[in-house]
């Protein structure tokens, strides 16, 4: 089992798009898969299509002492569940009784029969976000091809830094280029940037830009529902095969 | 002198864009503007050009007792200067020290003699935008044309109202559209969507989609620098004067 935190404080990046979509892709690949909402917004939950204003998720686990996490999980597609985000997630940062280990100790051994458990973060470095940090094997950064991800980018080296002093241990990363353009030399800077300074670290497939993918949520689909012959469904298909084979530009 | 939160919680929506370009069309037009950097990542310093790590922000007037404000204030543009976020900004919000009308503070009488003070706020709801909300006149949400910066914008409303009734007053507030492709009928959802739930407050000029408005940050300059035939220019100067006549969709 493999726990993976999807990450970048930097917002609007694809974080969510990508926790979406790879999930799916790894899942029609017959792999058991769980999907967390950390974000208080509530958008990876809405992409897949669930609704109700007052479920139970992840905060209730976070929250509550004795609420098993398990109890909120939904099965939303085949080999695919959902732990939402819940209406009180909002509340969690500022809980006293928060710890930067909550999480770790809510999904101990709770999902060892899945293949990997994807983490959806909200764009900050507090404390949600140092909780997916801790319990993570690796955590995937995906990078929008534009200045801004590009320099959001060092920040998030240095909150990956100070982790690693007070852990005492690497996080590995790979790095997932989005919203990418061909006809943009922008979009060509930003992969040439990141292949200099992460070599071996930058998936093979570069997401493309595709209207697809901004309107799939509306509908609480898949980029494999609403669109599978789209650009963005081939991408985020080759995407979970870079991830199972380690395939790097 | 009129003080304006840029504020959305939803990630890449178009915060920083629009402050820095909006600020900058507001000075050209001979109005004295003056842009404060609430952000950690300190995006809004990086696109006027200011890249020095250890400079002095709004992180010493926040965290020190007696550190006048101005003191941070550096002349970027003729009738634009800049306080940027500074190096320690990121620890301002776990600062126990800190409260939720610190800005107000240290913001009080500083700035009398601008036209108007704007506030590039990060993609969260915590303790540093509650600063700005508290402190802010008016605020300005940039609404990027897809279904999850909408679906972001009914948790804003939520976050506004509480802050309503914790102060028992309402705040005002413009929406702008960015990030606006005529072509894809997802931007033409969104605006409609947006004029039918706050109607009388979406600016009148859309911001189209413009590869020079993401270009720009990389050299230091606003885009009335970097490209002043762009549409980019022409949809920030006309929403300058949307801001000052009040014209909206
Ligand atoms: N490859 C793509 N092509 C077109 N649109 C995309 C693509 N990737 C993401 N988007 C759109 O860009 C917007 C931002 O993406 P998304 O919400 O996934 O980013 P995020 O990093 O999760 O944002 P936040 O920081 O708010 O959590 C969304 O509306 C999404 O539909
Ligand atoms: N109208 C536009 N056309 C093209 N690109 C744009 C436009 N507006 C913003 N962008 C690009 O989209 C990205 C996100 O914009 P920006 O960083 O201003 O959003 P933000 O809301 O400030 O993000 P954050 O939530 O991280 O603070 C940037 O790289 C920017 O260059
Ligand atoms: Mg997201
Ligand atoms: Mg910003």
């Amino acid at each position: 089992m493999l726990t993976i935190a999807v990450i970048n404080q930097k917002g609007g990046v694809g974080k969510t798009t990508t926790t979406v979509n790879l999930a799916h892709a790894l899942a029609l690949a017959k792999h058991k898969v769980t999907v967390i909402d950390l974000d208080p917004q509530g958008h990876l939950t809405a992409c897949l299509g669930v609704h109700e204003p007052n479920i139970n998720g992840i905060d209730n686990a976070l929250l509550e002492q004795r609420y098993p996490v398990k109890t909120a999980a939904i099965a939303v597609r085949k080999n695919l569940q959902l732990v939402p985000a819940g209406a009180r997630l909002g509340e969690v940062e500022s809980n006293p009784a928060m710890t930067r280990d909550r999480l770790q100790t809510v999904l101990a051994d709770q999902f060892d029969d899945q293949m990997c458990v994807l983490i959806d973060c909200p764009p900050s470095s507090g404390l949600l976000v140092v909780n997916a940090l801790l319990v993570a094997d690796t955590a995937i950064i995906p990078v929008a091809s534009d200045y801004l991800a590009l320099h959001g980018l060092s920040y998030l080296m240095g909150t990956f830094k100070n982790f690693e002093l007070s852990l005492d241990r690497k996080i590995p990363f790979w790095i997932v280029l989005t919203r990418y353009q061909n006809r943009r030399c922008l979009s060509q800077q930003v992969r040439d940037n990141l292949l200099q300074y992460f070599p071996g670290r930058v998936l093979a497939t570069p997401i493309r830009e595709n209207v697809a993918l901004a309107e799939s949520p509306s509908f609480g689909k898949t980029i494999f529902e609403y669109r599978p012959k789209s650009t963005g469904a081939k991408d985020y298909r080759a995407l979970a095969q870079d991830l199972l084979k380690r395939r790097t530009l």
